[in-house]
């Protein structure tokens, strides 16, 4: 059984779980500093108030993004990477046994900042988020497949520097849907707040659909 | 014997092959559109009147990057990578055999997007650059400690978008330097030429120091 056969297994096997619980789980991945972080502690804000929430973070290194979600008073779980360059379903499993389900509606996982291999390990999530941002390029849709092949929505972060980048935003959505011709793509700004509601009310219906 | 241990080997051969024809390769790693490709243009502009010139590329998917260089008319090998989150020695002992080492002065290899792996897969190049952006926020350097112990020479870019990022060079310069004090860090924009000629110089002095 190969590592990833058996990933794809207890990614199942989370799945099972949260569904049985009513928990929905939702994976953010994207780029190195896209905006990740920063996308969920705007998403925090704006559900804490409807919904019991908790966060997992990948970081390695360094405690900057878990502390962040942590001044805003949800739970949050360091997934304990090891030079990990992905998240996998079996450190998500490990948080799961660290959070009591029964109190929790939605889960933001914070994937690794990759563009490559998060793609082949799913987590067991409801849904996936792709965050890019402008700033790096007008090729990083065209330059993934595999990432948005996967993906559920995403989100093209930094459009506020997207006219200093020379970056086109309507190109990124068209090199996705391109690709994937019903993705749902997102323009924001976590900077002015632009597209912040229009993901989130996206995400809210995700976790409304009991699916 | 672990993958590490293999292609570190690797690695070994390569280097013994390129010393001795007299050949230089430099590994730019960075994270996912931080300019790799960019300031390897610009190196390309200003060395190829003055070196013989090789490019090897890691893009997995498209040829944006591999045409740039080439429409330079320099000689370039794109490296077959399956789903690699990271270039190895392996692959560039295979580029190898497609250059005429005896024609060549510098080659300059572009890895893969990525801040996590490429540090733990040396390809048997003389120096490490790694090419972050600032971007991607102010803990880019915090966050992955090993990517810049293994680096020769640092380079922060996109330093024309500092301000509007809220972002401050001199504190990912300090980061770097309290990870390894004698790191080489350059700040540059590869849009309005700054810092340039700095890596260039440096980069040159590589070159010619032929240990
Ligand atoms: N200008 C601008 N900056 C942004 C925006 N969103 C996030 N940032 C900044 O971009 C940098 C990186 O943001 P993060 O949220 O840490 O990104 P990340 O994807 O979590 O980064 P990693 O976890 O390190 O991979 C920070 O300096 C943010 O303040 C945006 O919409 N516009
Ligand atoms: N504003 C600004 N943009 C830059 C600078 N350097 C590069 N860029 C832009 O940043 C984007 C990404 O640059 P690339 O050179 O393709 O980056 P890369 O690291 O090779 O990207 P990948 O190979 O896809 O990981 C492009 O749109 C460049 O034009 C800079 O100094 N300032
Ligand atoms: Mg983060
Ligand atoms: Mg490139
Ligand atoms: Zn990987
Ligand atoms: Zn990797």
């Amino acid at each position: 059984q190969s590592l990833l056969q058996a990933n794809a297994k207890l990614a199942a096997e989370n799945r099972a779980q949260l569904d049985h619980h009513g928990v929905t789980a939702i994976d953010f991945m994207g780029a190195i500093g896209s905006g990740k972080t920063t996308l969920i502690t705007r998403l925090v804000e704006k559900f804490k108030d409807q919904l019991n929430l908790a966060v997992f973070n990948g970081d390695a290194t360094t405690v900057d993004d878990v502390n962040l979600i942590a001044s805003q008073g949800v739970p949050t779980v360091q997934l304990a990477t090891v030079n990990g360059c992905h998240l996998d379903a079996n450190l998500v499993g490990k948080a799961l046994l660290k959070t009591d389900l029964k109190k929790v509606d939605l889960i933001l996982i914070e994937n690794i900042g990759n563009l490559i291999c998060p793609a082949e390990f799913p987590l067991g999530s409801r849904a996936r988020v792709v965050v890019v941002s402008v700033t790096e390029g007008p090729y990083m849709v065209k330059k993934h497949p595999h990432m948005f092949l996967g993906a559920d929505l995403v989100v093209i972060n930094k459009t506020d520097l997207a006219e200093v980048m020379g970056v086109k935003v309507a190109d990124l959505a068209r090199d996705a849907h391109t690709l994937k011709p019903d993705l749902k793509v997102v323009p924001t700004s976590c900077k002015t707040g632009a597209g912040l509601d229009e993901v989130a009310a996206a995400l809210l219906a995700v976790t409304k659909s009991g699916v």
